[in-house]
C-alpha cells in the first residue's frame, strides 16, 4: 500500500516549506504505513504552513499552492529560515 | 522585526573577507568596499561600529562558497538561495556566505534583472550577523525575499527599531566617517567605519600568503617568516583556525586595548602543548569543520601537528590483510560523532576535520576494544540518534556507548525482529530524508523502529525502492551534507532522497573522494558501472 502521489508542485512547495522553517522536517519514507494514519494530520499542518509562507510573504493567504505563491517560492531569497527553531547549527559555541 | 536572542556583548565589531574563500567574478578590494558600506547601514542607525583587521579571527568573517561549504545550508547555484549568515556568537557566529555563483552587481543597476546587488544582499546578512532574524514586513531590510535596492538606501525604520533594541540608538556626540575606498597597493589600510571622525593607526595590508604562512621558522626555515600579527594567544600558538582553537568566549579584542596592530616579539613554542594521544579520547571532537576530502588544506603545514606514538607501535611490517587505502572496497561506512569511519577488514580509517588521521588504517579492536579478538571484520556501523555506536558483526549487533560495550550485548539480529535466517546486515543508517534506522541485506531492507528496539511489522522491503543501487551493497551512511551515499565496490553513489533514487548512475571512485587519493590510483580506469 502506499499513500496518494502528491503533485510536483506539492513536493516542492513542502520541500520550501521544510527549508525555511514553516514545516518541520522528518516526514516518514515513500510507502510508509505510519503516514497513512496522520495523512488528514499533514494535509492540515501542510495547509498552516503555506497559509504561514504566504502571511510572511505578504501574498493573499488562501492556503492553496496558487500561482503567487509558486511566483514566491521562486523569489531569489536568503537561505536563512523564516522562522527559526532552536538549533545548534546557528549557534554554535567554540568549545 | 524579530530579534533572534543572540546579540554582541560589545559595540565595537571587526570583521573580514574570508582570506581562502573570496569572491571568484569580484574584485576584492571592490567587494571589501561595498561590504564595509553594507555594514555602514548599521553602524548608521545603532552604537555599532565596524573595523576591517583582515584576519579570519574577526568577528564576521564574510566568505564566498560554492554549493556545500562547510556548514549546512549548501547554496544552489545562481539564483534562489543567495546567501545567509549566522547570528552573534563565538567561531562560526557573526559569519556571511555568499553563493559564488550568483551574478553579483557591485554598482546597482536598474535595468540589469539578472544580477544581484551585493550590496543589498549584504547589508541583509549582516543584519543576521547582528542578531536579528527575518522581518515580515515588505520592505524592511530583513524581509527574507530580495527586493533590490535603491540608490542612497535609508535602513527602514522597521529595521531601524530592531537594532536599536538591541544595541541602542546611535549618541549625538559623533559624526560619521567617510566611508573606506581600497586600492589595491601595499598602502592599503584596514579601515574602520566608525562613529567618530578619529582614524585609528592601521597597519600596512599583508597579502595572506605572507601573513599565514610559516609561522613555524624553527620547522620551516626558508619560508621567510617574518611575525606581523599579533599572537594574542601565546598559548595556542600553533593552531591554524579560529574555530578549532579558540576556545574562550572572551573577546580577542579584550586583550588589545588599543587597536592598532604592532609587530611584536613572537612567543616561544608552549610548553603545555600536548599532542591528542593517547588515542583513545573520552569524547570525539565534536566537528568543528567537516572534512572536504579534495581539501588543498590537508597538505597545509599550518594543519595541526598530531604526532604518532611509536611507543604504541608493535611491528613495523604491514599485515597482509592490512588493506590499501586507496584501492580497496569498504566493509562499513559511519558517521560518528561528526567524524567519518571507514572500516575494512579489521581496519579501519578515521577521517577528521582536518583529514586522514595519521597512523590509519588501524585495527578496530583497539577503537573498541570489546569487540572479538579474532575479528575480521565488520558488516555494518551506524550510530543511533541517542549517541550510541551500534556494530553488526555476522548474526550479532554490538552496541556501544563510545568505547564502552553495553550490558547485555552482543545480542542476535532476531532479538530486533530479524529474520532467524539472516547470516549478516549489509548495512545501516539513520536517513537524513527523515530520521527513520534503515538495515540492509542482500535484496532487502528493514525500517526499524528506535523507540521499540525492532524492524517494523510489514518490512522487509524489496531493495528496488532505492533506484540505481541494486542489491549486497557494501554500506550507506549520511554524510554531513544531509544526503546518502550507498558504497558498493569500489565506489559509491550519492543518492538523491526526494526522488529516490541515485543522482548519477556511474559510480564515483570512493578512494579519490572520501580518501583523498589520487586519481590514477584509485583504479578510475576500470569503470564504476
Amino acid at each position: 500500500r502506499s499513500r496518494p502521489t502528491r503533485s510536483a508542485h506539492e513536493k516542492s512547495a513542502r520541500n520550501y516549506l521544510e527549508t525555511f522553517g514553516y514545516l518541520k522536517k522528518g516526514r516518514p519514507e515513500v510507502g510508509n504505513l505510519q503516514l497513512m494514519n496522520h495523512e488528514q494530520e499533514y494535509e492540515d499542518e501542510f495547509r498552516i504552513a503555506i497559509k504561514t509562507l504566504q502571511e510572511f510573504g505578504a501574498i493573499p493567504v488562501t492556503g492553496e499552492i496558487d500561482k503567487a505563491t509558486l511566483a514566491l517560492m521562486k523569489q531569489k531569497r536568503c537561505g536563512r529560515p523564516d522562522r527559526e527553531e532552536d538549533d545548534d547549527e546557528h549557534r554554535r559555541k567554540k568549545r | 522585526f524579530a530579534v533572534q536572542g543572540e546579540k554582541w556583548k560589545y559595540t565595537n565589531l571587526t570583521w573580514s573577507l574570508s582570506s581562502t574563500r573570496r569572491p571568484s567574478q569580484l574584485d576584492p578590494y571592490e567587494t571589501r568596499s561595498v561590504l564595509a558600506r553594507a555594514l555602514n547601514v548599521w553602524a548608521q542607525a545603532s552604537r555599532l561600529t565596524f573595523t576591517e583587521i583582515n584576519s579570519d579571527e574577526a568577528d564576521i568573517v564574510v566568505s564566498f562558497a560554492k554549493r556545500y561549504h562547510d556548514d549546512a545550508y549548501p547554496f544552489d547555484g545562481r539564483g534562489a538561495i543567495l546567501a545567509h549568515a549566522f547570528f552573534p556568537g563565538t567561531g562560526r557566529g557573526g559569519d556571511a556566505h555568499f553563493d559564488d555563483d550568483e551574478l553579483w552587481l557591485l554598482q546597482p543597476r536598474d535595468d540589469d534583472e539578472e544580477g544581484t546587488s551585493l550590496f543589498a544582499v549584504a547589508a541583509h546578512e549582516f543584519g543576521h550577523s547582528l542578531g536579528l532574524s527575518h522581518s515580515s514586513v515588505k520592505g524592511a531590510l530583513m524581509f527574507p525575499w530580495y527586493q533590490g535596492i535603491q540608490q542612497n538606501f535609508v535602513l527602514p525604520e522597521d529595521d531601524r527599531n530592531g537594532i536599536q533594541q538591541m544595541y541602542g540608538p546611535k549618541t549625538d556626540t559623533t559624526q560619521w566617517g567617510k566611508v573606506p575606498q581600497f586600492r589595491p597597493t601595499t598602502t592599503t589600510t584596514t579601515t574602520t567605519t566608525t562613529t567618530t571622525t578619529t582614524t585609528t593607526t592601521r597597519r600596512p595590508y599583508i597579502p595572506y600568503h605572507d601573513r599565514h604562512h610559516n609561522r613555524h621558522p624553527e620547522q620551516y626555515p626558508n619560508r621567510g617568516y617574518t611575525p606581523r600579527i599579533p599572537n594574542r594567544y601565546p598559548e595556542r600558538h600553533y593552531p591554524d583556525h579560529r574555530r578549532h582553537y579558540n576556545t574562550s568566549d572572551e573577546h580577542p579584542r579584550r586583550t588589545n586595548h588599543h587597536h592598532t596592530y604592532r609587530p611584536t616579539e613572537r612567543t616561544t613554542h608552549p610548553t603545555t602543548y600536548r599532542p591528542r594521544y593517547p588515542y583513545v579520547q573520552p569524547e570525539y571532537p565534536s566537528n568543528p569543520r567537516p572534512h572536504y576530502p579534495n581539501d588543498p588544506r590537508q597538505d597545509n603545514p599550518r594543519k595541526p601537528y598530531y604526532p604518532e606514538k611509536t611507543t604504541q607501535r608493535t611491528t613495523t611490517t604491514t599485515p597482509s590483510d592490512k588493506p590499501d587505502t586507496c584501492d580497496t572496497s569498504y566493509d562499513a561506512v559511519a558517521l560518528i560523532r561528526g567524524e567519518l569511519f571507514i572500516f575494512k577488514n579489521r581496519y579501519h580509517w578515521r577521517i577528521g576535520a582536518h583529514g586522514r588521521y595519521p597512523g590509519y588504517p588501524m585495527e578496530i579492536t583497539r577503537m573498541w576494544a570489546s569487540l572479538p579478538k579474532d575479528l575480521t571484520h565488520v558488516d555494518a556501523v551506524y550510530e543511533r540518534p541517542d549517541r550510541k555506536i551500534a556494530i553488526f558483526i555476522g548474526k550479532q549487533l554490538y552496541l556501544f556507548d563510545l568505547l564502552n560495550l553495553l550490558p547485555g550485548y552482543p545480542k542476535p539480529l532476531s532479538a530486533f525482529g530479524l529474520p532467524a535466517s539472516l547470516e549478516k546486515l549489509d548495512a545501516a543508517m539513520v536517513w537524513g530524508h527523515n530520521g527513520n534506522t534503515y538495515f540492509y541485506s542482500g535484496s532487502m531492507y528493514w525500517k526499524y523502529d528506535e523507540e521499540k528496539g525492532r524492524v517494523d511489522y510489514d518490512y522487509p522491503r524489496n531493495m528496488a525502492m532505492w533506484k540505481g543501487v541494486g542489491y549486497n551493497i557494501d554500506s550507506v551512511f549520511q554524510w554531513k551534507d544531509g544526503k546518502t551515499y550507498f558504497f558498493k565496490g569500489k565506489g559509491f553513489w550519492k543518492f538523491n532522497d526526494l526522488h529516490m533514487r541515485v543522482e548519477n548512475d556511474k559510480q564515483y571512485p570512493s578512494a579519490t573522494f572520501w580518501m583523498g587519493c589520487a586519481t590514477e590510483r584509485s583504479g578510475r580506469r576500470a569503470g564504476y558501472k
